[in-house]
């Protein structure tokens, strides 16, 4: 199966430290400083690549996961995620392509499956370029907002950010992704209930292993006041995000990419 | 005596909590969140004056605080330094004017003599916008960076940040306020060595008070695994920037913006 997830979001809202903590794999290293600099020279936004085989219980995953660097990141930042947008409806365009050869063989799904926008979390609401961003992105694939860098805010601002994004993304008529609530499993159906509540996911992520002043050792980050633990379900939502996305969503993300977005694609390719 | 604060930073960097702690007291209210969005429709940087007394020791200040709501919020940031670039000139022209009264009644100094530029804590290094605004607004005022939201850092992590902002401040010869090393009293020149060594400070900023682990009452923000604490020095530079402000350096800071920013304007307005 392949499964590929975006990660979007300015410079230093740590997307490279949440994929890294997400499949504690080095799989993306931080640009230098220099290249990043270089980069913004060039006032572009990359699309990174970054493939990896995960096995989870019995079945073999086909990773990918796909970085922007540069997005946000410049003094104008007029339509910078147009490039994100454009590599989304490519990835549409090849596999439509595949799919009409008269003889279908393997097909590569390189669609993007799910799209995480990493917010900042400045304690006010989002941002016009995020605004603007999701809105973009959103209507092409399954969108899902994180607050990146909980460890930022209290429990009390948090919540209350989270319900200024949410009303935001309400008025903005933001298209973001909902896990299924007409299932006929009255356990699934409570469960999606409970993550939709959760919106956006905050997250901490964390390279480093610390010790806790209980003495556990943990995922963390280390302050001099304590340790912000990235799996600690009253410091952050990385289980729940994590579960969505590998675990008992997976399956959904792919089918909705396949039945909605894709299919509002091709249908849009065929009028012209 | 009139001494004027000017804090500049995008939206969310702690500025108006950091002035409410300064001064415990409510001159700047946050904007709540539909005036914001309102005023990023505008495309605007505002420049807003909050007056207040301030009594330390035996001297009254007459406080000015300078706020720029609107600073780095936009999608296209282009110049949006030049707004407060010009507020910070007008004030020199608005002086100049009045020493050339042939009566000179007393003299309003509403020149701005120290700028804080708020930096975020995002872990890499300067942003374009950061370095473009500092060489700019540093060329004229006495320019104080300082690390925002400090406790997002974790001390490694804040040590390599402030070390890289140096580098970068020195490589794009950015010029930034420092405690003058030449004088006799070796005492003094000692503490602003020490300062020196702290910058860019690291704050954190709260507006409320809250109980630690082991029982104080301080001002801090309090997290699910701890307390960052405002004036523990182990906890940010609070203390160090506020002695400098307020107590230590405010005179430096006065007389340096007339000595230095103020003459240098004077001299090339006399040129033309
Ligand atoms: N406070 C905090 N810092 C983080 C977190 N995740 C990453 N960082 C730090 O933020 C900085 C930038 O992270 P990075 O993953 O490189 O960000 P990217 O530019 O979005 O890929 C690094 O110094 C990280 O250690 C987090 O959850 N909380
Ligand atoms: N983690 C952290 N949050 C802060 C700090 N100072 C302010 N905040 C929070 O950041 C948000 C924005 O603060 P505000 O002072 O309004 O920022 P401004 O837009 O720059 O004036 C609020 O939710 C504050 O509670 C700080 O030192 N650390």
């Amino acid at each position: 199966t392949d499964f590929s997830i975006m990660v979007v979001g300015e410079s230093g809202t740590g997307k490279t430290t949440y994929v890294n903590t997400l499949f504690a794999s080095e799989m993306l290293t931080p640009m230098d400083d220099v290249t990043r600099r270089k980069k913004q020279l060039d006032k572009t936004v990359d699309v990174n690549i970054h493939k990896a085989e995960l096995e989870e219980k019995n079945f073999r995953v086909k990773l990918n996961i796909i970085d922007t660097p540069g997005f946000g990141d410049y003094v104008d930042n007029n339509e910078c995620w147009a490039p994100i947008f454009d590599f989304i409806e490519n990835q549409y365009e090849q596999y439509l392509i595949q799919e009409q050869q008269p003889v279908r063989k393997g097909l590569i799904d390189m669609r993007v499956h799910a799209c995480l926008y990493f917010i900042r979390p400045n304690g006010h609401s989002l941002k016009p370029l995020d605004i603007r961003a999701m809105k973009t992105i959103g209507e092409r694939v399954n969108l899902i907002p994180v607050i990146a860098k909980a460890d930022t805010l209290s429990p009390n601002a948090l919540k209350a950010f989270k319900k200024r994004i949410m009303d935001v993304i309400q008025a903005q008529n933001i298209q973001i992704y909902s896990p299924p609530l007409d299932g006929e499993d009255d356990r699934a159906t409570a469960k999606n209930r409970s993550i939709i509540a959760s919106m956006p996911f905050s997250i901490i992520g964390s390279e480093t292993e610390v010790a806790t002043p209980d003495g556990r050792k943990v995922r963390g980050r280390k302050y001099n006041w304590g340790v912000a633990e990235v799996e600690n379900e009253n410091h952050s939502d990385f289980i729940k995000l994590r579960e969505l996305l590998i675990r008992t969503h997976m399956l959904d993300l792919i089918n909705t990419t396949q039945e909605i977005h894709y299919d509002f694609y091709r249908t849009s390719q065929m009028k012209t």
